[in-house]
């Protein structure tokens, strides 16, 4: 899966 | 959340207090880069920008303020009270160079062609190579101050410590960044050479100085 909404890390 | 990442983000806000203490303790902004600095500020800026229209955690929330404030008042202390201790003439790395292939790519590799995801994207591929100016200049004076080599130190233990976040978060949730382990794994990379000469020479009570 990618992560292409909401990006949680700093 | 997980253990890595959360000692990433202590280490990265560690090195920025490192920083700021370092410039009033010696009332001096010697050895610091203004371009690395004013990198930092443009890639809070264009990252946090879903500060206005997201809400993550009442973590994320503070640590983007704390980096997006500090980060300025970094370029302010530089730009008044320590003015006079900044040394243009050895900042000299030309971040055009950093900013048009940021740009190019940034165009190219997104989540989505939206100009939020754009500029999230620009900013993770210019923090990964945001403190080449910064080891640019390290290289040319050819030694640092010992608290100026903690501050780099504490900086390349966050970068290396969302590795293993990345691996832990792909066994424990599936996710994977593909644009943000690419550039963590290239910025991270940048920091091999500093860390060899800060772990034989500055941990063992030696000046950090390159070898001529």
């Amino acid at each position: 899966e990618t992560s292409t909404e909401g990006h949680d890390e700093l | 959340m997980n253990l890595f990442r959360f000692l990433g983000d202590t280490a990265h806000l560690a090195s920025i207090l490192v920083l700021i203490h370092k410039m009033h303790t010696t009332k001096s902004c010697r050895g610091i880069s203004f371009k690395t600095q004013a990198l930092y500020v443009a890639v809070f800026v264009t990252r946090y920008l879903d500060l206005f229209y997201r809400w993550v955690s009442l973590y994320n929330f503070f640590m983007k303020l704390f980096f997006i404030g500090s980060s300025c008042y970094i370029l302010f202390l530089m730009k008044t009270k320590f003015r006079p201790t900044q040394d243009p003439a050895i900042d000299t790395f030309r971040i055009e160079y950093l900013l048009g292939p940021c740009t190019v790519i940034a165009l190219i590799f997104n989540y989505k062609f939206s100009p939020t995801e754009i500029l999230w994207s620009f900013s993770i591929f210019l923090e990964s190579v945001a403190i080449l100016p910064q080891l640019f200049l390290l290289q040319r004076t050819g030694e640092a101050e010992t608290i100026t080599t903690h501050y780099l130190a504490a900086l390349g233990i966050y970068r290396a410590l969302y590795i293993p976040n990345w691996i832990y978060r792909y066994f424990t949730e599936g996710v994977v960044d593909p644009i943000a382990i690419t550039a963590g794994l290239v910025q991270t990379g940048l920091y091999i050479d500093f860390f060899y000469v800060y772990v034989t020479k500055v941990l063992q009570g030696q000046k950090f100085e390159l070898p001529a």
